[in-house]
């Protein structure tokens, strides 16, 4: 019942991979 | 006291999170989740509804003094009580601290692990490691700081894993989670790890 | 009135809502963003750095009183003031919902779109169109609500955007924005949409 409903949540499923890349550019600028 | 009428889907654990609070808070909230008052992919479409709710998003709230507002965490401020919302700043900062840490947190990696088993998405067996992985960390992080303290709308956030995944030997190694239950009534936890099924 | 100390590296759109919010409210804000005070990737792993701030994010925010809170919204709340937090029920409430809608409706079809042409994450074509969609979609949603209001958080969640992608011919469409560089001071806004160099 419910996945008739979930399939049009808007999730960040890549939020993983865009916060871990986020924070390896600014380690990297910031030395 | 805020009374007024909740518009959602059945199951929809965004609206949990306002429902809970309005069981503490007396908040009277009517739900429309059925038809004939709701139609889910053409109620949120019409022009009265887009007037009121230009994001045509779920949950959504209407008061019955005609105040509307969407986003669940907004909709859960809003039936809450002054204790719950957090009665200094400091209180307060907090709440606002553990809903934003829930929200980016924990929604992602709990749905990119369970959605896939759901049927809802796609599978991908590294971004589901990476995804069981992410939510040992944060529950981990979690349990050492859910001594003595209740977290309602984490749990709403956690539902899925709770009735998914999450079996009794993953959960032992978070004894501060099983107060949290009383309040959603029994939630049928998981006894076996689902596993995608091609 | 919050006094304390602001822990960031530079340039964190994050910080810059807390930022602002002390702007208004007149909160002591110390910033430490960088040697020796601060080296992002080492001072938040140290132990002493996660006991107060168990998550390890930044930006995180430590009150000269001793209270730590971490998550960008609940340190912009708490450095803020009554009226900006909003100062009835509803006022707050709607805060709460433009917030989260900036968080959930915002960040991600933003970082999508930027941060493969700042070299963050690799490019992806469809993606890309994708999220250029969804960001007009959503400006044109927000420039209708934003007629006689000052949403900052919301400016902040645009920063890459409006540096990097968005033109005058893409922002002509949305004429509510302008007045909001007047609080974050010249923006180089961009002039030239700028395009994934592989």
């Amino acid at each position: 019942m419910a996945t008739n409903f979930l399939v049009h949540e808007k999730i960040w499923f890549d939020k993983f991979k865009y916060g871990d890349a986020e924070r390896r550019f600014y380690e990297q600028m910031n030395g | 006291m805020a009374t007024g009428t909740l518009y959602t889907y059945p199951e929809n654990w965004r609206a949990f999170k306002a429902l809970i609070a309005a069981q503490y808070s007396g908040a009277q909230v009517h739900v429309l989740s059925a038809p004939p008052h709701f139609h889910f992919g053409q109620t949120n479409r019409t022009p009265e509804f887009l007037c009121k709710f230009p994001a045509g998003k779920f949950p959504a709230f209407e008061g019955d003094g005609g105040f509307c507002v969407f986003e669940s965490n907004a909709i859960t401020y809003y039936v809450n009580n002054e204790e719950l919302r957090g009665s200094t700043p400091e209180a307060a900062a907090l709440v606002a601290q553990w809903v934003s840490f829930a929200d980016s947190g924990r929604v992602p990696p709990a749905s990119a692990w369970v959605f896939p088993i759901m049927g809802i998405t796609h599978h991908n067996k590294q971004a589901t490691q990476n995804a069981k992985e992410e939510v040992r960390r944060i529950l981990g992080l979690l349990d050492a700081h859910l001594k003595m303290r209740t977290f309602l709308v984490v749990v709403c956030t956690l539902l899925w894993l709770y009735k998914q995944v999450i079996e009794p030997s993953f959960h032992q190694a978070f004894p501060n989670f099983s107060q949290f239950w009383a309040v959603l009534g029994e939630v049928k936890l998981c006894e076996k790890m689902a596993q995608f099924d091609a």
